[in-house]
């Protein structure tokens, strides 16, 4: 399946 | 001359800080597939380290692959590896694209 849309997802340490 | 492949590189951070201080985007099912480094924050362990860089892609983390990973396991492992007592440091496997 093609990638599903970027969400842009950031994660802080 | 030709170009050099990306290469990888096995880089120690201890934990001499509160904080790991990176942030990560992308993960599997995104358009970045593998987690990829877009902050470095001035006195986090990963700073002091010295050697992480934004732009760098984390392929492993403690010897645990991040491929296939998405965003919220990849951060998970992350967490966890800087969480846990039973070591000072965290192996992170990066390399830079284009370089």
């Amino acid at each position: 399946s093609p990638p599903k849309e970027y969400e842009d997802e950031v994660t802080f340490f | 001359s030709p170009v050099p492949a990306p290469t990888a590189t096995l880089v120690r951070v201890l934990k001499n800080s509160n904080t790991l201080g990176i942030a990560i985007e992308g993960g599997a099912n995104t358009r970045q597939p593998l987690p990829r480094i877009v902050t470095i924050q001035k006195g986090g362990s990963a700073h002091n380290c010295g050697q992480l860089r934004v732009g760098q892609i984390i392929l492993e983390v403690n010897g645990i692959s991040l491929k296939g990973q998405e965003h919220k396991d990849a951060a998970r492992i992350i967490a966890e590896a800087f969480k846990t007592k039973e070591k000072d440091h965290i192996d992170f496997l990066v390399f830079e694209p284009g370089l």
